[in-house]
């Protein structure tokens, strides 16, 4: 599914080169599991952008379905993107005067479906996440773990293939993460390709894959190893 | 320190009232160390902006320090909160467009520290992180745990009497996250009042009193019990 080969990230500060990532070579097949962890600022949120085609690469290849990414137009990638991958943020990303289902249709917009289905579907991809009754409420009507479900149903609403998830339990409680990794995990039952960066040991421990990161490399994956 | 009598928080949504807290009654004593743990949604932010004079209730009486909240004019809120309290918050809430040295400066300008000090005890501040290498960097150019260790520097530069910290770890690895758990016991030790919000129990296991919300009420806190 994706590909990546010597995939650096260098930001320029003034006369400072700040190296984010540093030759990154790795693969993700279709219908895998991953968990990626690794210490505070060692490139695991760079590394999702880039994988999730909201940024390029100062260096490397990265391929997607087959397609070098670097041989797509702009339009491109924002319809592969659209249409493929579903993104839940380290800081969720939530538009801050928009009520919570219609963050959640967003991409259903985008992706050209009606709008007498589009609300229906944002309404349902918000009661899966327990938050049927929360709605109509903004950003600043909703509790941190409320906002980070919004993200959440946004992210699953238009049915990816695969699922971009940037500590996507950080903001909930033991129950309410757990009834998250569940709705992940019947979705890659059904085919979704799952990455989730995650601090949390519990979360990494459900994945059938670990890769951990340090200082813009990966120092192991465990492909092939405990799975 | 601090007493609570039956606090209340209703938001109203049009005609819909939603009560966020729902009498609360609590005190905090000076140098007591009290995590508050608690679903999605369940009050405790909510709690903790009227606990550091950010937000009012909507019923119930707020007692800081002997004084009635609502007995002071919102400059002398504004000293008391300045002077006395660190906050970490649940998404930080630094500024958009200043170095990470700037955001944990602005307390101490607040505070009417010389300029001459206030970049070096910023930047000592930053080093207690590990974020001496960060300095200049503004939010967008720091990885999510690094924006969290920002928050954290700037919540204890002015040296307060009371940390309220939302969820303080959640965005860290958990060497980095030991390494704040440490720097904040320390300072407990010397004197300083902790309430830590956290979904994480090894952050709960810590503390001397755990209080617990559900639905907008405390349904348990140890204080006399396990410690
Ligand atoms: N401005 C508002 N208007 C309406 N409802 C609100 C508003 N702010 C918060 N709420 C509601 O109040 C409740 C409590 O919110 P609060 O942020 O205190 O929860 P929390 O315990 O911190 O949750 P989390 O663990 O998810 O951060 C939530 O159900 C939320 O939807
Ligand atoms: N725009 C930028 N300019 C300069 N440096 C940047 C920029 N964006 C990120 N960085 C740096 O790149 C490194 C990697 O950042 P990244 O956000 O990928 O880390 P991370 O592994 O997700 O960390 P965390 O676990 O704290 O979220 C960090 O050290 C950060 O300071
Ligand atoms: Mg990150
Ligand atoms: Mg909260």
């Amino acid at each position: 599914l994706i590909g990546m080969k010597e995939i650096t990230k260098v930001y320029q500060m003034g006369e400072t080169s700040l190296p984010a990532l540093d030759g990154v070579s790795l693969s993700i097949d279709e219908g895998e599991y991953v968990a990626i962890v690794g210490t505070s600022g060692s490139g695991k949120s760079t590394l999702m952008n880039i994988i999730g085609l909201l940024d390029r690469p100062t260096d490397g290849v990265y391929q997607i379905r087959g397609q070098r990414a670097d041989d797509l137009t702009g339009r491109q990638l924002a319809e592969l993107r659209n249409r493929e991958i579903g993104f839940v943020f380290q800081q969720f990303n939530l538009l801050a005067r928009a009520s919570a289902w219609r963050q959640v249709e967003l991409p259903l917009f985008y992706a050209g479906v009606a709008r007498s289905a589009s609300r229906q579907r944002a309404l349902e991809a918000l009661a899966q996440v327990g938050l049927a009754d929360r709605a109509d409420h903004k950003p600043e009507e909703l509790s941190g773990g409320q906002q980070q479900r919004v993200a959440i149903a946004r992210a699953l609403v238009n049915r990816p293939s695969l699922l971009l998830a940037d500590e996507p339990t950080g903001a909930l409680d033991t129950r309410t993460g757990e009834e998250v990794m569940a709705l992940f995990e019947n979705l890659h039952e059904e085919g979704l390709t799952l990455v989730i960066i995650t601090h949390d040991q519990e979360v990494a421990d459900r994945a059938r894959r670990v890769i951990t990161m340090r200082d813009g490399a990966i120092i192991s994956d465990s492909r092939g190893g405990s799975n």
